[in-house]
């Protein structure tokens, strides 16, 4: 464990954490692509299939459930929790996300770490977390203006990945025969992603103005 | 359980 990676970990726990809070402390999801939350389910699910046959650490398992539970709970409360529901506007969100998920699948098919059930899976959420906050980004596009809280999350959702970036470039300094090219590769994809959304949050925060994303 | 570091991350 290194700081970068530890750094990473909880930039991710707090955009979680953040997003939580939007939804409990406004009862409302207005703002948030329910589509996105979907496909972390998916990445959450698909890569913490080792929960219980594969030991790491008190830490690693304790942030795998908090992770596969806090995404959960999210879809959750966005599909039917009674109040949160309604504030949910299907009509903005209409990223096909299953296109996402079936391209990321055969990806995962031809590039992999070893062909096996789980490795597989591994690599296809990998894939479907680098692409999984296209909805959200272009819900963000579409919908001007946007709460100060959803910003939050995205801005914490695109650090994390960036922080692990580091940590990757620390490992393979460190350890020898580090490479971990799916994940790096991916995630350097992921966090170009937001590379235009972190442009206009810099711009908004310097101006200290609302973030406004050109349509 | 086995020990794996094979994906030791998040």
């Amino acid at each position: 464990m290194n700081i970068f990676r530890f750094a990473g970990d909880m930039t991710h726990l707090i955009s979680i954490l953040v997003l939580l809070l939007k939804i409990y402390a406004t009862k409302s999801c207005s703002g948030i692509s329910l589509k996105t939350q979907e496909l972390y389910a998916i990445v959450f699910v698909a890569r913490y299939l080792d929960l219980f046959t594969d030991f790491i650490s008190v830490y690693n398992t304790v942030m795998k459930l908090v992770f596969i539970g806090c995404s959960l709970a999210i879809v959750w409360c966005m599909r039917l929790h009674r109040v949160v529901r309604r504030t949910y506007n299907k009509d903005v969100d209409t990223f096909r996300h299953y296109f996402l998920v079936l391209g990321c699948f055969l990806l995962a098919l031809f590039v992999h770490e070893k062909f096996t059930f789980q490795e597989v899976l591994w690599a296809f959420s990998i894939y479907l977390e680098a692409v999984a906050i296209l909805p959200q980004l272009v819900l963000l596009q579409r919908s001007g203006n946007v709460d100060n809280l959803t910003v939050q999350y995205v801005f914490f959702l695109g650090a994390y990945r960036a922080f692990y970036i580091l940590n990757w470039i620390y490992r393979y300094l460190t350890e020898p025969h580090f490479g971990r090219w799916i994940a790096s590769v991916a995630g350097l994809v992921q966090t170009a992603l937001y590379a235009d959304f972190f442009y206009y949050y810099f711009i908004s925060w310097k101006n200290n103005a609302k973030l406004q994303l050109p349509a | 359980l086995k020990l794996v570091d094979s994906h030791d991350e998040l």
